[in-house]
C-alpha cells in the first residue's frame, strides 16, 4: 500500500491521538 | 486406520511447514468438550506447560507424563451454569479463567491453584450480561457488558491468589463491542472490534478511546485476533464468521488489513482463504503469530500461514466425526484440535 492510500503516515500516531482524545 | 485418518494432508505446493501428531488426550468421562487451552502450572518447584479442557459442567487440568501420555491432575467442578469458553490468561503461572452462561456469558470466574497450601480453588470474578472477554498480559483481563442503557468495558487484575478490588473502566464506544486484541508490542494499546464492524482503540493507561475505524460492508461481523504496530500503521488479523464466497478472494477465513490509525483509512494486506477444491465455510477458530487454525464446516482444520495467505496444512475429519476446536498452545509451535466428545490431539507445526 503507498501512502497516497491511506493519508499521512505517524511513527507516534499513539501519543498524538492520546494528546487530541478526550480525557 | 484411526492413525492414518488423522494425519494431516499436505496441500498442493506444501513447504516444510507440516502438522505431526504428537500425542493424544482423550477423556472418557467428558460428557460434551467446549474448549481447550494451555496454562502453567507449578508444583514443588516444577513448572510445565498443561492443557486445560473444559466441557460445560467441569474444567479439568491436565500434564505431561512420560511416553506422550496427558495425566488429569485435577477438576474443578462449576455450579449449573454451563462453561462457554477458557480464557487463558497470557505469562501467567497457576490461574486460568472460565466464560460461563447459557446462550451468552453471564459470569466469568478465576480457576487457580496455590502452591502455598497445595490446594485447588475457584472465585467469581464478574456478573452480567457479557459480551466479550480476553486475558491480557500481566495478570489482568478486559471484559465487555452491556445494560439497557450502557456499555461497560473493565479491566480487572489478579493478584496470585484472587481478583484485585479495584478495577478500571474505559471508555465505552457506542457501540457494543464483541472481540477485543491487545497491540503487540504497544503495552498501552488496546483494540477491539465492535458489532457495527468498527475497529476501535483504547488507551489503556488512560482509559481513553482513541480511534473508531470502519472496516468495510464487504465482509461483515468481523472479529479482531491479533493486533500489531508498524511503521506508523496499524495491522489487525480479522475473521469473518458470516463471509460469502466471492470470485475474487474465495472464501476468506482471516484477512490482515492495515489501518492508518491518523486518517482512519485502510487496505487489505492479505486473503486466507481455503485451497480451490476444498469446501467448508470458517466456523472458528484461533491465531498465534503468524499462524491460524481454524475449523470448517466441513469438520476438517485448516492452517493458514497468514504473512503468506496460504493454507499450509488441514486435517481431514476424524472417523465417524468433525473437529470442533482448534487452538494454538501459548508456548511452542503446538496446535490443540478437539472433538466434542474431550478427545484432543497436540500437533507439531
Amino acid at each position: 500500500c503507498s501512502e497516497s492510500d491511506l493519508g499521512p503516515i505517524s511513527l507516534n500516531w499513539f501519543e498524538e491521538l492520546s494528546a487530541e482524545a478526550l480525557p | 486406520d484411526v492413525a492414518e485418518q488423522l494425519t494431516p494432508v499436505l496441500l498442493d505446493g506444501l513447504r516444510e511447514e507440516t502438522l505431526q501428531l504428537e500425542s493424544k488426550l482423550e477423556d472418557s468421562s467428558s460428557s460434551c468438550a467446549v474448549d481447550v487451552s494451555t496454562m502453567w502450572w507449578e508444583a514443588a518447584g516444577c513448572r510445565e506447560l498443561c492443557v486445560v479442557t473444559a466441557c460445560e459442567s467441569s474444567v479439568s487440568l491436565w500434564k505431561p507424563l512420560a511416553s506422550d501420555c496427558w495425566g488429569k491432575v485435577y477438576t474443578w467442578q462449576l455450579g449449573e451454569i454451563p462453561v462457554i469458553q477458557i480464557v487463558p490468561l497470557p505469562d501467567t503461572c497457576n490461574l486460568v479463567c472460565i466464560a460461563l452462561g447459557d446462550l451468552e456469558i453471564g459470569e466469568i470466574r478465576l480457576l487457580l491453584y496455590s502452591s502455598e497450601n497445595d490446594s485447588f480453588k475457584q472465585s467469581l470474578v464478574k456478573t452480567g450480561n457479557i459480551k466479550a472477554v480476553l486475558g491480557l498480559k500481566d495478570r489482568r483481563l478486559v471484559s465487555s457488558s452491556r445494560t439497557v442503557q450502557e456499555q461497560q468495558v473493565e479491566i480487572v487484575s489478579f493478584s496470585e491468589t484472587r481478583r484485585s478490588k479495584d478495577g478500571q473502566t474505559l471508555m465505552p464506544p457506542e457501540e457494543t463491542v464483541l472481540a477485543f486484541a491487545e497491540v503487540e508490542g504497544m503495552r498501552d494499546a488496546l483494540l477491539g472490534t465492535t458489532a457495527v464492524n468498527s475497529i476501535v482503540v483504547w488507551n489503556l493507561k488512560t482509559g481513553q478511546l482513541l480511534k473508531k475505524m470502519h472496516v468495510g460492508y464487504s465482509y461483515p461481523a468481523s472479529i479482531c485476533h491479533r493486533a500489531y504496530s508498524d511503521s506508523g500503521l496499524l495491522f489487525v488479523v480479522l475473521s469473518h464468521p458470516h463471509a460469502k464466497e466471492s470470485e475474487s478472494c474465495g472464501n476468506p477465513a482471516f484477512r490482515v488489513i492495515a489501518f492508518n490509525p491518523k486518517t482512519a483509512r485502510s487496505t487489505g494486506v492479505m486473503f486466507s482463504s481455503l485451497p480451490p477444491g476444498h469446501a467448508g465455510r470458517y466456523l472458528e477458530g484461533d491465531v498465534k503469530d503468524a499462524s491460524a487454525a481454524a475449523v470448517l464446516t466441513s469438520g476438517a482444520v485448516a492452517v493458514w500461514d497468514l504473512l503468506l495467505g496460504r493454507c499450509t496444512a488441514l486435517l481431514p475429519p476424524p472417523p465417524a466425526g468433525s473437529w470442533a476446536l482448534a487452538r494454538w498452545a501459548t508456548t511452542g509451535a503446538c496446535l490443540l484440535a478437539g472433538q466434542r466428545d474431550g478427545t484432543v490431539c497436540l500437533y507439531r507445526y
